[in-house]
């Protein structure tokens, strides 16, 4: 999983 | 961040905003589905509970808020300050059959067993059927405030270019989500039928009424 957080979607 | 979700949050957040001033300054929610602006407050909340744990942009971040924040001043006005305009008799779909489902289907089919990412499965599977409250009340009405029909084509648009974004963001950035796709194509379908009306009626300056 990369590190970032990523459900960067409204 | 590109066109086409750019496009489809700014479509999203003025279908917000129309709804909220519609009730606002006419004093009525008549004609509106309490039930959909419920289901629409707990797609929200269960979906920007990330709010708490991660910090994207302020963007992400202030967009979350206004829309929690429109859809709980929503249901405020609906159930509580212009209550009496509420057509309670019409808006009678039985959310139960939605979200026992849905909330069946989150925990079944995820991406990831965890609180967060069932609680946001959850929300996109419950998006994909919050509006049928409201089309449901509008076939048992009959018709639609013509500011009301607009508020539904924003709102069924803004999915319709979600699904562009991510054909733009699987070419572009291979990026794919299967179940936020599925959804969202679910979700524009059920629109179909009304964007037909609006296109061919409202547009032409006709009111909005289905064949009773």
């Amino acid at each position: 999983l990369d590190d970032d957080y990523d459900k960067d979607e409204l | 961040m590109n066109v086409f979700r750019l496009t489809g949050d700014l479509s999203h957040l003025a279908a917000i905003i129309i709804l909220l001033l519609k009730i606002w300054k006419s004093r009525s929610c008549a004609g509106i589905s309490g039930k959909s602006q419920i289901l629409f407050a707990i797609v929200f909340t269960t979906r920007y509970l990330d709010l708490l744990t991660s910090f994207i942009s302020i963007y992400n971040t202030s967009m979350k808020v206004i829309y929690i924040g429109c859809a709980y001043a929503t249901v405020y006005l609906i159930y509580m300050k212009f209550r009496a305009t509420y057509d309670g008799n019409h808006d009678s779909f039985r959310v139960e059959f939605l979200v026992v489902p849905v909330g069946g289907l989150a925990v079944l089919v995820n991406h990831d067993f965890s609180f967060l990412e069932i609680l946001w499965t959850f929300s996109i599977y419950l998006e994909s059927v919050a509006i049928l409250p409201q089309l449901f009340m509008i076939s048992k009405t009959g018709e639609a405030e013509t500011i009301t029909t607009h508020y539904l084509f924003c709102l069924g648009l803004y999915r319709a270019l979600y699904l562009l974004n991510w054909i733009w963001r699987f070419y572009f950035e291979s990026f794919f989500d299967m179940i936020a796709i599925v959804a969202g194509v679910v979700q524009t379908v059920l629109y179909c039928d009304f964007f037909y009306l609006y296109i061919t009626k409202v547009l032409k300056g006709k009111k909005l009424s289905l064949p009773a």
